[in-house]
Formats: structure tokens, C-alpha cells, sequence
């Protein structure tokens, strides 16, 4: 289901 | 996190300090276009929404507060600061960046991960980082004698969205789900930007010349 990863850059 | 990422993350800190340092110590703002710095002041808020709700680390809270800061901290010198706003070159930053703004809201709204708000506003700030270097490129080739400082603050910032993309590439191999179209499409774009700039960096740097773009 989660396709895109987790948003953790800058 | 891996080197790649912490190397750009760091070009991009360094870059600021540079910047800071000119503005602060030599009290000068000459050759630094105020547009770019405004829209990376928007690009920081609107991407840094979820600053208080989601927490992903003690490096990635202070570093978003870093930048937060210093580009507010920036626009607000080049504005009111008695001293360094007397050296803003306003005459040649003519850049109407406020066109930027609205296309990239239009691309956001049809182009996100999600149509919610906060993924609206991320896809916005991803777009909008992507083109708020043009003001100062643009500005870059009006000055005739560009400075140390303001050729090395670019450099870093070009170094930070190089090092991005050898990031994005080392995680999509080593990280099974790690996929970000959007950010990894609109990076390429921005690096290209800087494609230009560093060619003449790396001539003057290698014939020891002064930095000058062609017109």
C-alpha cells in the first residue's frame, strides 16, 4: 500500500 | 542516513553560512538576489509544515529549524538592516519571481503524491526550490564583478543538489520502497539549472581568474 517512503530529507 | 545525503545536507548548511557570513560580518549583500531568497523562504514554510506534528529525528528537527531561521533571518537583513540593505543591487535583480509562484501552486494541485493539503504544499515547495535559483543566476550574470563569497555560496548550493540526486540513488537501490518521483524529477531540473554556473566556476577556479558569466 505505502508505495512512497516516509517524506525525511530536507 | 548515508554519506551522500549528509554531504549535501551539509554543502547546503555551508552554503548558508557563507551567505550569513557576508551579510553579517562584511555587512554586505552585494550580488545576492533578494527574490531567490524570499522564494526559499516561502519553499521552507511550505514544506516545513509538518515541523510540529511529524518527528523523524533531532538532526532533521534542528536542521528544518536551521534553515527556517536563516532564510527568514536573510530576507529580513536585505529588507530592513540599516546597513546591508544599502548594498542590495536591486537595479539588476528585476527577476519577476512572483510568476514563479503561481505555476508551480497549478503543478502542485494537479502533480502530488496526495490531494491533501500538507502534500499539496510539500509538492509546492519541491516545485517552487526547483526554479528559485533563476532570480540570482540571472542576477549572477548581470554583476560584473561577482565576489568570492557569492560565487562560493552558489557552489555550495549547486554541490548540495548534486549530492542529492548520488543520495536519491544510493536509497533507490538500498532501500526497497524508497520512491519519490516527484522530488527526484524536480531535483534533475534544479541541478541542470546549475549546469551553466558550475562550467565557469570550475574554469575561473582552474585558470585562476575572476568569476564572470557571460552575458
Amino acid at each position: 500500500e505505502c508505495l512512497t517512503a516516509p517524506k525525511d530529507e530536507l | 542516513m548515508n554519506a551522500f545525503r549528509l554531504a549535501g545536507d551539509m554543502t547546503h548548511l555551508l552554503s548558508v553560512v557563507v551567505l550569513l557570513l557576508k551579510i553579517h560580518t562584511i555587512k554586505s549583500c552585494a550580488g545576492i538576489s533578494l527574490k531567490t531568497q524570499e522564494l526559499y523562504a516561502l519553499v521552507f514554510a511550505a514544506r516545513y509544515l509538518d515541523l510540529f506534528i511529524h518527528f523523524i529525528s533531532l538532526y532533521n528537527t534542528v536542521m528544518k529549524l536551521v534553515f527556517l531561521a536563516s532564510s527568514f533571518s536573510i530576507v529580513w537583513y536585505m529588507r530592513r538592516h540599516k546597513i546591508v540593505r544599502r548594498t542590495y543591487d536591486k537595479d539588476h535583480d528585476t527577476f519577476r519571481h512572483h510568476f514563479l509562484v503561481l505555476p508551480c501552486l497549478a503543478l502542485a494541485l494537479l502533480i502530488n503524491e496526495r490531494f491533501t493539503f500538507r502534500e499539496v504544499m510539500w509538492a509546492f515547495s519541491i516545485y517552487l526550490e526547483a526554479v528559485a535559483i533563476l532570480p540570482q543566476l540571472v542576477l549572477l550574470q548581470r554583476t560584473r564583478n561577482i565576489d568570492n563569497l557569492t560565487g562560493q555560496y552558489v557552489f555550495f548550493l549547486g554541490a548540495y543538489r548534486v549530492l542529492y540526486i548520488l543520495n536519491w540513488i544510493y536509497r533507490y537501490f538500498t532501500e526497497p520502497h524508497f520512491v519519490h518521483w516527484i522530488s527526484w524529477v524536480a531535483g534533475i531540473v534544479q541541478t541542470l539549472l546549475y549546469a551553466d554556473f558550475f562550467y565557469y566556476y570550475i574554469m575561473s577556479w582552474k585558470n585562476n581568474v575572476k568569476l564572470e558569466l557571460p552575458a
